[in-house]
């Protein structure tokens, strides 16, 4: 391995970075995760953490350009250079910049990830097979709103598994205009568009108005590139067009003929001969978590190492899987130490329950509370109920001011004082005899002192101690599809918004029943938070939709201004 | 009938050109990774530096150290790979 001249390295162990945009070529989401696991990569074998911030100055600031993008070191077009980093420091130095004149992916061709349909955001399985004909991309067939689709199962007849691949016509991304969808034909600079264009840009990012007057509205949004879009040319983000005449002779397939580099290529109208409309055809694509994991190494100190098989070996070449080489551990080490905390994998049954624990507090100590009837509420901490274990709780939700955090029959308190602790755990059943062990979600209704819990699709109300239920979730007007409400989020003025997979209803609490016009898509609402929250609840003014150990927590402009750990920031562990 | 197709090569409009002679590739790949820095001096004393040069590429990308822009070399040159410096300046 080797370093940069000076053991260059950052002296903060907790290192934050940004993802300023985004490629066309892959759904945000699995561009996030592809850099969040390469982050990881490094946070695995040293003392590092990363957290992502979305606004502001980060350590290391993640961008995609092209060619110019304004540093010293342009990019090359498709192939070549892939990306580039500078090492740990302030303003440009410890930035990482791609080459969006790649085609980014996860390595093994197009990375498609669906939205709507019925896959709940599966990703495209390719090939795939609709009424008897194979497919390898994304097809309109079957529909006539010409929307594309792929099945998420090898065979669509007998899964009927099926989710909406990205296209224009479904979303945009960035821009101003949250993600709505493109509007054909609009006007801009008094002209008429009727697809995405790179017209008024320079550099040669598509976008389109989500109004049919850019000159009035203002209001735009990049395009996703269509899997089946070809890439560089003079035609990037459009299909391939089959079959198209090239020299007189017809092709209905991409074709290396007239290119000296082997390239495949496509003509984007029905004649090349006449257009010169054309683009490289999708193929493999580079892994966006193999470069970011190599680029992130640079970030963080480390230069290339002359070992083919180490991540900072400076040639790409795609690992299906992926584990750091020994020479790059060396390097992240000399530069940072190793890993100090506890061994990532939970322990096993059989690991011995007195693990060091980095941030220990009173309910770690091995003798724990003994006596109960010092604490009548709370029993002896079995090491399994600490709530700083817990990757997952049921619901959580605030009840007089406090947060509580539900999970198996148990739950925790938080009290609002700033030095206040974690209290518990407390037993359910003790506290609210008619509950069950597992609560889905629960709110407060402070006005009239009600505690609303739900659980499956039963729910019931506690006044002090007297309960009324279980009665079925139907009884508010919810429909018999719902299986389980997820959040509950107080709006004032006695309405209550009640989570469910990717919907919200509006519960008018005095009446009883759901309000009109619901429900709506969560995520045309609350953009940026994932739509498969398994807790959403309010606390302090803002709003925290939870996932597995992670919160997202959105300000009263309904921006998500901060995402963290559940356990390092609620739990206070 | 198994003669290759004789292809006729095509400029594509919009297409950034790559096909440069082996020496330019070589040459423009030595000075952007960082292993050839100082300006070429003609004759006999810039064959010693690129042959120089090339050593130390074929050393960093794990190839026989040849000094010569051989096939395997070439090769290695036209891969997707990271834009930092192999050596820094």
């Amino acid at each position: 391995y080797k370093t940069f001249d000076g053991d260059l390295k950052w002296d903060n162990r907790d290192v934050t970075y940004r993802v300023i945009n985004y490629t066309p070529d892959m759904d945000y989401s699995l561009i996030d995760d592809a850099f969040a696991r390469a982050f990881k990569v490094w946070s695995d074998v040293t003392p590092l953490t990363f957290t992502r911030l979305f606004d502001g100055t980060a350590d290391i600031m993640v961008s995609f350009g092209k060619a110019d993008h304004g540093d010293p070191y342009p990019f090359d077009g498709k192939d070549g250079l892939l990306a580039h980093a500078y090492p740990p420091g302030k303003g440009l130095q410890g930035d990482a910049h791609f080459d969006d004149d790649e085609y980014w992916t996860l390595g093994t061709g197009p990375a498609v990830k669906t939205r709507y349909g019925n896959a709940e955001g599966a990703m495209c399985h390719f090939p795939f097979t609709f009424e008897g004909k194979d497919y390898t991309t994304c097809t309109t067939n079957g529909r006539s709103d010409n929307l594309p689709w792929c099945a998420t199962t090898a065979d669509y007849s007998i899964d009927k598994k099926y989710g909406f691949c990205p296209s224009e016509l479904l979303y945009t991304f960035d821009g101003n205009a949250d993600g709505a969808e493109c509007v054909f034909p609009f006007v801009f600079l008094g002209e008429e568009y009727d697809s995405c264009t790179t017209e008024g840009r320079s550099d040669g990012y598509r976008w389109c108005a989500t109004t049919s007057n850019f000159d009035n509205d203002m209001k735009y949004g990049f395009c996703p590139s269509r899997d089946t879009a070809v890439i560089g040319g003079n035609a990037e983000g459009e299909p391939c067009h089959f079959p198209f005449v090239f020299l007189g002779k017809e092709y209905d397939s991409c074709t290396s003929e007239g290119r000296a580099d082997g390239k495949l290529w496509c003509s984007t109208t029905d004649s090349y001969d006449d257009d010169k409309k054309w683009g490289l055809c999708p193929d493999q694509g580079y892994s966006l978590f193999l470069v970011a994991a190599h680029e992130f190494g640079h970030a963080l100190g480390l230069d290339h190492s002359n070992i083919r098989e180490a991540l900072m070996y400076p040639m790409y070449s795609y690992v299906k899987d992926f584990s750091l080489h020994e020479d790059d551990i060396e390097g992240i080490q000399y530069l940072y130490g190793s890993k100090t905390g506890p061994d990532p994998t939970p322990p096993g049954p059989n690991t011995p329950t007195t693990t060091t624990y980095p941030d220990t507090d009173e309910t770690d100590s091995p003798d724990g509370p003994t006596d109960p009837t010092t604490t009548a509420t709370t029993r002896p901490v079995d090491p399994t109920k600490d709530a700083c274990k817990m990757t997952k709780f049921d619901t959580i939700t605030v009840i007089e001011g406090q947060l509580h955090f539900f999970k198996d029959g148990d739950y925790w308190k938080m009290s609002s004082e700033s030095n206040g602790g974690l209290k518990g755990p407390f037993s359910i059943s003790e506290t609210w005899p008619a509950l069950p062990a597992v609560i889905d979600s629960a709110f407060e209704n402070t006005l009239a002192r009600k505690l609303y819990f739900f659980s499956g699709t039963r729910f019931w109300v506690y006044t002090g101690k007297s309960v009324l239920g279980p009665r079925s979730i139907e009884k508010l007007g919810l429909p018999d599809s719902v299986q389980k409400v997820e959040g509950a989020l107080q709006r004032g003025k006695g309405k209550v918004l009640l989570f469910s997979g990717e919907n919200y209803w509006r519960l008018d609490v005095k009446a009883q029943k759901i309000d009109r016009g619901y429900p709506k898509y969560t995520d045309a609402v609350f953009g940026g938070v994932p739509n498969d929250a398994h807790d959403v609840f309010q606390y302090k003014g803002h709003i925290y939709f939870c996932r597995d150990r992670f919160y997202w927590r959105m300000n009263s402009r309904r921006q998500v201004d901060r995402v963290g750990y559940v356990k390092y920031d609620l739990l206070k562990c | 009938w198994s003669a290759p197709v004789k292809s006729v090569f095509v400029t594509f409009p919009g297409d950034i050109v790559k096909n440069m002679t082996d020496t330019e590739l070589a040459e423009g790949y030595l000075k952007k990774f960082g292993y050839m820095n100082s300006p070429q001096r003609s004759g006999f004393q810039s064959m010693v530096s690129t042959s120089k040069a090339l050593k130390r590429m074929q050393r960093q990308m794990g190839l026989e150290e040849t000094g010569v822009m051989d096939k395997s070399t070439l090769e290695a040159m036209r891969r997707p790979r990271c834009g930092v410096p192999d050596v820094a300046n």
